[in-house]
């Protein structure tokens, strides 16, 4: 099944 | 100090509107660029942009870069004062922990103000590369809210693939599955009916519906909406603001484990 994953993982903070 | 009027006050009745849901808390910056907002849901899996720019702005005053935490709630709360015709005007001192809306009817016949408390909020901005995507698709935004409302009635997750044959939308769920596709069309009336898909190459990302829908929300803000997608990275969906800016929304992915 297809895992929702966070923003984070790609983009970094500035 | 701060102090901008915008004629166009249901604009912003309707910028609210669209990410009260998505974000409770948010920072919104002035600066020389415009009227501007980064904010993140709760769940870390969606991104909201807003850009007002001045030029849409009868009057855009503030004199030093400016960050007002505000409660998106609450603002919705005092925006729904405000008549779809009024104008607002928002005003803020220096040093103050309060904004004021002002609502001015079209005919200058009442005028209220509302002032609402601001908050302080730590926030990171996140850094959004400019990418190549796959394919870029721009349809009816309305197009694109029914779909997602349809789909959402028989599963959870949506699988958008663009391929020559155009754009489809899947889902599956306990009681069957849906698919709709749409094909490039670009023999319409209007400019703003047409679907027009740019494809790199092919791609297909998995997202939660729930997402899907709390965004477009936006749609009340333009005709069109625009779909930035490359294959395992967060998608794009934009609602540009006629002439004055956009909101777009990023959205992370489902990726199989």
């Amino acid at each position: 099944l297809a895992q929702q994953v966070q923003l984070l993982i790609f983009y970094g903070g500035v | 100090m701060l102090e901008l009027r915008l004629v166009q006050g249901g604009l912003l009745k309707k910028v609210l509107e669209s990410i009260k849901d998505l974000v409770n808390d948010a920072n919104f910056d002035c600066s020389a660029t415009g009227f501007s907002l980064q904010a993140m849901d709760s769940s870390q899996v969606a991104v909201v942009a807003l850009l007002l720019r001045p030029e849409g702005f009868e009057r855009y005053w503030c004199d030093r870069n400016i960050s007002m935490g505000m409660n998106l709630n609450n603002m919705a709360k005092m925006l729904k004062c405000a008549g779809n015709d009024d104008i607002i005007t928002l005003k803020a001192e220096d040093g103050s922990d309060t904004v004021t809306f002002m609502f001015e009817s079209p005919t200058q016949d009442k005028i209220a103000d509302f002032e609402m408390k601001l908050m302080d909020i730590n926030s990171e901005r996140l850094g959004f590369p400019e990418a190549d995507y796959h394919a870029i698709v721009r349809m009816p935004s309305s197009e694109f809210a029914r779909i997602c409302k349809d789909l959402s009635s028989i599963g959870n997750t949506v699988v958008i693939s663009v391929t020559k044959e155009g754009v489809r939308f899947s889902t599956r769920g306990d009681i069957g599955t849906a698919n709709v596709v749409c094909r490039q069309n670009t023999a319409v009336d209007k400019p703003e009916e047409a679907t027009i898909i740019e494809m790199n190459e092919p791609v297909s990302l998995t997202f939660g519906l729930r997402y899907m829908n709390s965004l477009t929300k936006a749609t009340p803000l333009s005709n069109t909406v625009t779909l930035s997608l490359s294959s395992g990275l967060p998608a794009v969906v934009e609602y540009r603001i006629a002439e004055m800016g956009y909101i777009r929304f990023y959205l992370a992915p489902k990726i199989e484990e």
